[in-house]
This record gives structure tokens, sequence and C-alpha cells, in this order.
């Protein structure tokens, strides 16, 4: 059994997208933080850290 | 844990015993309200340490692609599942889904993405992970010290660090550098530790600058076992000369595989154990 909890290996799920002009309104950094957390609720995590630049958003998460 | 948020890409890596792929419908559904529909989708992992405690849909690959059948839209027409590594039951795999549409746009053409998977840490370098007891400080604060005092700082000095310590181990980190992301995960626990490292790049980028920062990586942990996937355009070499620059870190070879996905370009999984 995982005492911790913690299975180890990751799983890793990359997700493309594509629209009339993706670029143009920031795609999917519109999405508000709320909508961001409630689908990480579904995955049973929350964001602990978050930081972005000019090309992306980086959310450390807790499970 | 971590997410990565691009205009029109989104990237979940967890590792705990999550349901992630419980993600994708949400995901695709809110991506719909900013006008931006799939058009494609890789999932990997490695093989599960504790296979029984995984909850549906990951108690098994079978089960993993079956559920992510089900939930891709149908413009995704081209379609792979396949697990990479040595046929016997022992040894590392690696499990590989894959989907795009027509358009296939999956990977940019000179993109590679490194995935490094490490267990049985060294035993003292994997303590730093952990926090003193009854610290009273925050978790942004304990991981900014460990980033420096572990030497992940020094894998990527030019990037912009986001570093979390959980309470009592654990550590997460992401790195931003342009538009390039890295990921450093770590659960220092003896019986089951492990850490994972995370890049993504350009081919065309100084080979040996990858090599060395590879280099670096295993450095800060030293584990007994480890595995490479590397993802990379079809008929790109880019990987080459990982295997090389594991060994002269005293680590042997065990197994090698490659395959090519829709959309995603070629995996090649290699898989390494300590000389010691």
């Amino acid at each position: 059994m995982a005492v911790s909890g913690f299975e180890g290996f990751e799983k890793r799920l990359e997700l493309y997208f594509s629209g009339d002009d993706p670029a143009a309104g920031n795609g999917l950094r519109r999405l508000n933080f709320y909508t961001i957390e409630k689908i990480l609720h579904t995955v049973q995590c929350t964001v602990v850290s978050a930081v972005g630049n000019d090309f992306f958003d980086s959310y450390v998460l807790s499970e | 844990s971590s997410l990565f948020v691009y205009p029109t890409k989104i990237i979940i890596k967890t590792c705990g015993t999550t349901q992630l792929l419980k993600s994708l419908r949400p995901l695709v559904e809110s991506a719909a309200t900013v006008g931006l529909t799939l058009s494609g989708c890789r999932y990997t992992r490695g093989t599960f340490i504790f296979p029984g405690v995984q909850p549906f849909p990951h108690t098994s690959f079978k089960d993993e692609v079956f559920y992510l059948e089900e939930n891709l839209p149908d413009n995704l027409v081209y379609r792979k599942a396949a697990v990479l590594g040595p046929r016997s039951a022992a040894g590392e795999k690696w499990h590989v889904f894959s989907a795009c549409d027509d358009s296939c746009t999956l990977m940019e053409d000179d993109s590679y993405t490194v995935e490094i998977c490490m267990t049985e840490l060294d035993r003292v370098l994997a303590k730093k992970f952990f926090r003193r007891f009854d610290d009273r400080r925050t978790g942004d604060s304990v991981g900014k010290e460990m980033t420096d005092v572990t030497g992940i700082r020094d894998v990527n000095r030019k990037a912009l660090i986001c570093d979390y310590a959980f309470d009592p181990c654990g550590y997460s980190m992401n790195g931003l550098a342009g538009g390039r992301y890295s990921t450093v995960h770590v659960t220092p626990e003896d019986d089951f530790s492990y850490a994972s490292f995370e890049c993504v790049g350009s081919v065309y980028d100084d080979r040996e600058e990858f090599l060395r920062l590879l280099q670096k990586v295993v450095k800060v942990f030293r584990p007994a076992k480890l595995s490479v996937a590397t993802t990379c355009p079809t008929g790109n070499d880019f990987w080459k000369g990982t295997a090389k620059t594991m060994e002269s870190l005293g680590m042997r070879l065990r197994s090698r595989a490659a395959d090519e996905f829709p959309g995603a370009g070629t995996v090649v999984f290699q898989a390494f154990s300590s000389r010691r």
C-alpha cells in the first residue's frame, strides 16, 4: 500500500487546442482562477503557489 | 504536482493517487468558453509503484486508454496507445497515449520534451527535502531554501522559480524561462523515495548544454534507478548522448525502446540503474 498516499511516477496529461485566433485574447489564460480551481478540485488538487510570465502561467499543486 | 497554462496548451502533472484523467472533460468544456476546441492530447506515465491503490480511471493502462477514448471528441481521429520497455514483467515501462485531429500539429516542429523519473534517491541528499520540525515557516519560504541548498537553482539559473516545500517533507518546483517550463517533484521518504524532472526545449538547442543540464539534475538526487523519456520530432536524434551522459555518472543502460505517436513525434524511453 502507498502509506503516504503517494504514487510515485506522475501521470501527465497534455492538451492542445485550436481556435479562430486563440493567441489574440490569450486563449486559455483567460480562464479565471475560480474555473481553474474548480477543475483541479475534480482531480483532488489545490493551488499552493503560482507565477506567470508573458508566455504562460504556472501553478504548483498539492494533493 | 504542477499545472502549466499556455494560450493554446495545458499540461497537468499529478504525483499522488489522483484521478487526473477526470480533468479532461472540464478542461475541454472550459476551453470552449474561450472559443477553443481540442486538437490534440498526450498522456504519459511510468509504472505504478502501488498499482493496488489506483482509483478509477487509473486502475490499469487499459482502463486509462478506454477512459480517454470514451471522453475525447470525435475530431481526434488519429489515436495510438503503447507501452515502451522490456517485455518481461520486471523493469520500468513507459505508457504513452496520443491522439490528434487532421491537422496533427500536436507538437511544434522543433520542440522536445524530456521526462526523467528517479527512484531510490541517495539518502543523504534526500534528507535535504525534509522540513525541520515545527519550523513555523511558510511552504514558499522553505521551498526557496531547498531550491538553493539542494542545487536545484543551479540547474537553470536563468529561470524564474516557483517553489514549495510540503510539511513534513516533499518539494515541488516550476521553472519559467521565456516560453519554456521545467518542473521538479520530490518525495524523499526512504521506502519510496522518488524525484522527477521535466523540461522542454528546441532540438536546435546546444545538445552539450542540454546534457550538462541532465547531469546537474542527476547529481541533485543520485538515484539508484532512473528513466529518461524523450519526445522529439520523428527523425530527430536529440536524445542521443543521454546514455553516455548517464554512464559518466555511474548509471548503466538497462533498456531502450522507441515508438512513433500521431502528432507527438517519437518517444525514446531509456532505463538506467546505478552501478553502485
